[in-house]
């Protein structure tokens, strides 16, 4: 059989016109690392599945991505993920949405898929799943990046003017992370104002 | 959102989509990522599909499942399918974004009606691309 991996790190506004020669060597050269950890696992007689899990884990972990690190904020100023995973040979499925600490969402799908009876968890209850199945639970804070909180307070701005209503975030009581300074890797994140996901 | 879709030397296809959703989003808003059919799809006998877009139009869609079912009862490649529905049917209704999908053969299509899509593939000699423009 021909192995073969494809991947995508989101579709959007992206073009080259908004896009600085510095991002878009970030973003290749994090696409084609995730890529050929995937391609590395098929070559030596790996599974799909332990390829795709491989692949997206990380960009997860590279915070150019909106999953995992980099991943968007919600209105009350969380990042909120989910993620899914599927099996063609038996057609099992897993999927999680709404957990704010598992630190790779991709795997937590997988472990519903394989280690559960369920499909879809959400939730605390998807997190405390993760955490019985031994997956990485982070605190909500290693998920912040400067461009990504940016990017809710330009959506919620755009929202005050539409509907003249209060700072929803200081009303909620959330407070930002306390992450002092601006790193490097920050500067090279891609900012779509309002991602849709 | 980010995804992948795989074959191994075995035959069998995966597929994976992981996502931080929308900015801005409340209420418990879910996107097509985490729903199986909309956002995530394999099926050995069909195709793999992970897509990235305007959630709520992906669920209404059914996009990820739509492409498998068209080249089950219809036939068609991978291409055709995943081209008449990112292409045709989610353009009809304003929904944007696009998939990535892999049949069972090793043959896949990365269409997308958006301005880009972070994408790229590894076939099995090795050979890669990564392209994010039109």
């Amino acid at each position: 059989n021909k192995i073969t991996l494809v991947i995508h790190g989101g579709a959007g506004t992206i073009t080259r016109a908004n896009m600085t020669p510095e991002k878009e060597k970030a973003y290749r050269a994090d696409l084609e690392r995730a890529m050929k950890t995937g391609y590395e696992i098929l070559r030596k007689g790996g599974t799909s599945m332990d390829a795709v899990e491989a692949t997206i884990r990380v960009m997860e972990d590279s915070p150019l991505f909106n999953a995992g690190k980099g991943a968007v904020f919600t209105h009350e100023g969380k990042n909120e993920m989910d993620a899914a995973f599927m099996d063609g040979k038996t057609l099992a499925a897993g999927s999680i949405a709404g957990v704010t600490t598992i630190k790779n969402p991709i795997s937590a799908a997988r472990t519903v898929m394989e280690k559960s009876e369920h499909v879809m968890l959400v939730g605390k209850g998807a997190e405390e799943f993760a955490k019985l199945k031994g997956l990485e639970i982070v605190d909500p804070s290693y998920f912040y990046t400067e461009p990504r909180w940016k990017g809710l307070q330009k959506a919620l701005q755009e929202e005050k003017m539409q509907l003249d209503h209060s700072d929803t975030l200081k009303k909620s009581g959330f407070v930002k992370p306390d992450i002092s300074g601006s790193s490097a890797i920050d500067k090279l994140i891609f900012d779509e104002g309002k991602k849709y996901g | 959102t980010v995804g992948c879709v795989a074959l191994d030397q075995y035959g069998n296809l995966a597929a994976g989509t992981s996502t931080g959703g929308m900015t801005n989003k409340r209420w418990g808003r879910v996107g097509d990522a985490p729903i199986i059919g909309a956002g995530t799809y394999a099926n050995n006998k069909t195709c793999a599909v992970s897509a990235t877009g305007h959630g709520e139009y992906f669920i209404r869609s059914v996009v990820a499942y739509d492409i498998s079912a068209l080249m089950e009862y219809k036939g068609l490649s991978v291409q055709k399918a995943a081209d008449e529905v990112v292409m045709k049917k989610l353009v009809k209704i304003g929904g944007e974004g696009g998939v990535i999908a892999l049949d069972k053969n090793g043959n896949f299509a990365m269409p997308f009606n958006s301005a880009g899509m972070y994408r790229g593939f590894i076939k099995s000699d090795g050979s890669w691309e990564v392209k994010i423009y039109k």
